[in-house]
């Protein structure tokens, strides 16, 4: 995955995403495609969760699962997630739920409550920051005015860093699956590439169509990209498009 | 191509075919929870079935001990329903209803990410 906030020369915030998933699961040898990518791809829907007929939030999901991934609570906060690969994780954390030790939230239980109860961009951050969890996970939060942007690194039980806006550059923040403070593994770099096509696109051509442009370039975008999104907090704008990587395209 | 990949950043990629475009569906959280994701369930039951299978199609392969696993899923996680919370429960019990999928299945499509960071 890779997710980014950025801020364009007024201040408006703008927060996108390429979900990746379905490494090593099924390679189509005939096609030169992942299965599971390939069947995710036409289970993604937006949804607008509504009460009372008004927007409470935005989701792109995949449908039947309940959780939150990439959202957007208009004139409030956007949210994505990006996954944390550890040693100690989610499994553990299944089979000590089982075992009944029931202190730690699902992921996407989580993010969904952000989604439904968090009132402001402070309030979704310290929820994140601070609620148990089984599983470790990156959360990349965007707010409502400047310089509001963050990535919550979280272990299972706490969390491990959060990383300003202001600190990674200034008008934007970026993350791929690794943490932020360590090289990425060679074999799977998406970030470098992914920070010389924001710098190239630089802060004035910050927009949907800047943005798509740098998440729909090559290797950030790949053959396990299922989708990518783009929001805009200020209006709740969200736009979702299928991912379509043609070849040559990297295998991740 | 061998990694580490070389960028190519696109500056036209914007806007892609229509046909890629991901359509909206609403979710009326004033309903219960077992109702709130009947249209769109119904809608999907096959693609939702179709990538359980692959999922299980591929744990299988892993070799019986993971074969077994399934088993479990299948016949044991319809119980784990019970310690999920609400709305949550409520909502994979209505997801497994209008797509006609086992709720063990359900709870497990559920909880891929927590099975997918190991």
């Amino acid at each position: 995955c890779t997710s980014i906030v950025a801020e364009d020369p007024s201040g408006n915030l703008y927060h996108a995403r390429n979900l990746d998933f379905g490494l090593f699961i099924g390679w189509d040898i005939r096609n030169e495609t992942w299965e599971i990518t390939e069947a995710l791809k036409p289970l993604i829907v937006n949804l607008n969760f509504q009460r009372s007929g008004q927007t409470v939030f935005k989701s792109v999901n995949y449908a039947g699962y309940v959780g939150i991934l990439t959202a957007v609570k208009p004139k409030t906060f956007t949210l994505s997630m990006d996954e944390r690969f550890n040693k100690d994780g989610g499994f553990i954390g299944i089979i000590e739920w089982l075992l009944g030790i029931r202190t730690g939230s699902w992921m996407g239980f989580l993010t969904r409550n952000v989604m439904e109860n968090s009132t402001s961009y402070s309030d979704a951050r310290d929820v994140l920051s601070n609620t148990e969890m089984l599983a470790p996970a990156y959360f990349i939060l965007g707010g409502t005015k400047s310089g509001e942007g963050c990535v919550i690194t979280r272990d299972r039980e706490k969390t491990i860093d959060i990383w300003e806006m202001k600190s990674a550059g200034g008008w934007y923040i970026l993350e791929t699956n690794y943490d932020h403070w360590t090289k990425p593994l060679f074999l799977d770099d998406r970030r470098t590439p992914a920070n010389n096509c924001m710098r190239n696109m630089t802060q004035t051509n910050v927009s949907v169509k800047g943005i798509f442009n740098v998440l729909s370039s090559k290797p950030v975008l790949n053959k396990l990209t299922t989708y990518t999104a783009v929001m805009e907090v200020s209006t709740g704008h969200l736009e979702t498009y299928l991912a379509n990587c043609t070849d040559p395209c990297f295998p991740w | 191509q061998v990694p580490p990949f070389k960028e190519e950043c696109v500056k036209d990629a914007y806007p892609p075919p229509a046909s890629l475009l991901v359509k909206e569906y609403i979710i009326n959280l004033d309903l219960a929870p077992e109702e709130r994701w009947a249209e769109l369930v119904k809608e999907k039951a096959e693609l939702i079935k179709n990538i359980l299978a692959k999922f299980k199609e591929f744990v299988r392969d892993w070799g019986q001990e993971a074969a077994k696993l399934i088993e479990l899923v299948d016949e044991k996680f319809g119980k784990f329903d019970d310690t999920l919370p609400e709305p949550f429960r409520g909502e994979l019990l209505g997801i497994a209803k209008y797509s006609n999928l086992n709720l063990g299945e359900v709870v497990l499509y559920n909880i891929f990410y927590e099975i997918f960071t190991v």
